[in-house]
């Protein structure tokens, strides 16, 4: 199975 | 004051429809190099980033930087009092609190103003690092429009390879499975036939197809679709706009447990 990832995770927030 | 004037206004109608669905409000911010979007969806899975250099407009003005709150299904709203051959002027005045649209038929004997009201958006920008991506595929934006929607028929996810060969879409589901194999051009009459592949290694990634489908929305904004992918990493699908610029989507992968 496989779980959806956020944004979060691979961008950092300016 | 702020004054864009673009003469191939429908430009401005798709790429809104193409994102309205996605996004609710965004900030517009607008430079004198030019007018960009960044805004990620409410679940913070996909990222829209929007550009649109001041050279695509003529005239374009923009004395001071300004950032434009907007809410997105109002401006699609609006959008559709226009026609698709007129021309769309975006103005704001400096002090003002409302973006002005403009809608002048080719003739210049018709001319429709709109008054929106602008919005305070709390947006926090992303900083998305330069990627060397493993694989990327240039396709035909109808043919990607065309496998999303068919991938749905059989689950919510799909799963794309890229090898050599060329790319797979893969999806299974309750009902079955199925998939879609593209190979790579050999020879095409028009590039924006044509399936590449640009590979630096073989890598396969799994996409909610939801996303997918609301992406491939901007595929009347360009007759191909660039898809870049790396391990673990998000997608990038990217519409060219005319000589203009850019509307990216980025896409959080699903991650196996």
């Amino acid at each position: 199975d496989s779980t959806q990832s956020r944004l979060d995770g691979f961008f950092k927030v300016l | 004051m702020f004054e864009a004037r673009l003469p191939q206004g429908q430009i401005l109608k798709k790429l809104i429809e193409a994102v309205r669905e996605l996004v609710t409000d965004a900030n517009f911010e607008c430079k004198p190099s030019g007018l960009s979007l960044q805004a990620m969806d409410s679940s913070h899975v996909s990222l829209v980033s929007l550009l649109m250099r001041a050279d695509g407009f003529d005239p374009y003005q923009c004395d001071r930087n300004r950032t434009l709150g907007i809410n997105l299904r109002t401006l699609a709203s609006v959008l559709k009092c226009s026609s698709n051959d007129d021309i769309i002027t975006i103005r704001a005045e400096d002090d003002g609190d409302s973006a002005i649209l403009i809608f002048e038929s080719p003739s210049s004997d018709r001319l429709s103003e709109f008054d929106l009201k602008l919005v305070d958006i709390d947006n926090e920008q992303l900083v998305i690092p330069d990627t060397q991506y493993d694989a990327v595929v240039r396709m035909p934006s109808a043919e990607f429009q065309r496998i999303v929607r068919d991938m749905q028929i059989l689950g919510d996810s799909v799963t794309i390879a890229c090898s050599k060969d060329g790319v797979k879409f893969s999806a299974n589901g309750e009902i079955g499975s199925g998939s879609v194999r593209l190979k790579q051009s050999s020879a095409v009459d028009s590039e924006d036939d044509a399936v590449t592949v640009d590979l630096q290694q073989a890598v396969s990634l799994t996409f909610a197809l939801r996303y997918l489908s609301l992406f491939s929305k901007a595929a009347p904004l360009s007759p191909t679709v660039t898809l870049s992918f790396s391990k673990d990493v998000p997608l990038l699908v990217e519409f060219r706009i005319a000589d203009m610029g850019h509307l990216r989507f980025y896409l959080a992968p699903k991650i196996d447990e």
